[in-house]
């Protein structure tokens, strides 16, 4: 969950 | 990163420079939707603030940012000066109202924290699933449309298309699953399909783009 808040794509 | 994601943004930034060589090879920007237009740059605006406080941690990312805020601000610009007296508003009334609340009242349901950069990352992503329905629309009003459009809008189209596959890419390889980019992705590519399919009935047979 915490992960998808990585935000890597435009 | 993977190849399709790649493919993606290689076709994202044709799309945007089809469009300003159309204009600037028919000195008109007939047949664009600024509507749309409009809605992209506030899907960019409200998706890339993070470029503030992440700018090194991926220069293609950051570079891809500026360039799609810059190009889309431009071409809005090339529209309202330039090419304005070819704008016919009459044609381009889709109401982006809806739009815009509708992808508001997403991002306050579906964000993934209750954080203003959350919040507004959600609504640029359910915005832009449905930012081309203005063009989409007008196309639909006009009944037909120059063939470089019609190339501007598939480049456009393929641009999410092919982050789906980079999403299960993700998904089955890193186990990276992002949902509302995913639904709000597929949503948009779907939108798409009828174009699609003329598109490839028609003008990749070299006739005119024209609705049945």
């Amino acid at each position: 969950y915490e992960e998808v808040l990585v935000k890597d794509e435009l | 990163m993977n190849l399709f994601r790649i493919l993606g943004d290689l076709s994202h930034l044709v799309s945007i420079f089809i469009l300003l060589q159309k204009m600037r090879s028919t000195r008109s920007c007939a047949g664009i939707s600024l509507r749309t237009q409009i809605l992209y740059l506030m899907v960019y605006c409200t998706r890339y603030l993070d470029i503030f406080w992440t700018f090194n941690a991926s220069l293609y990312n950051s570079s891809m940012k500026l360039v799609f805020i810059l190009s889309t601000a431009y071409t809005i610009y090339l529209m309202r000066t330039v090419y304005k007296t070819a704008l016919d508003p009459q044609i381009d009334t889709f109401a982006t109202y809806y739009l815009v609340g509708g992808a508001g009242l997403l991002a306050v349901l579906f964000p993934y924290k209750y954080t203003v950069y959350e919040v507004l990352w959600s609504f640029s992503i359910w915005l832009e699933s449905v930012a081309i329905l203005p063009q989409l629309f007008m196309l639909q009003r006009t009944g037909e449309a120059e063939t470089i459009t019609t190339h501007y809008l598939f480049a456009l189209g393929a641009y999410r298309a092919l982050y789906i596959p980079n999403w299960l890419y993700r998904w089955f390889l890193e186990g990276h699953f992002d949902p509302i980019a995913t639904v709000a992705g597929i949503i948009q590519t779907l939108l798409y399909s009828d174009f699609f399919y003329i598109y490839y009935t028609k003008v990749l047979k070299g006739k005119k783009f024209e609705l049945p």
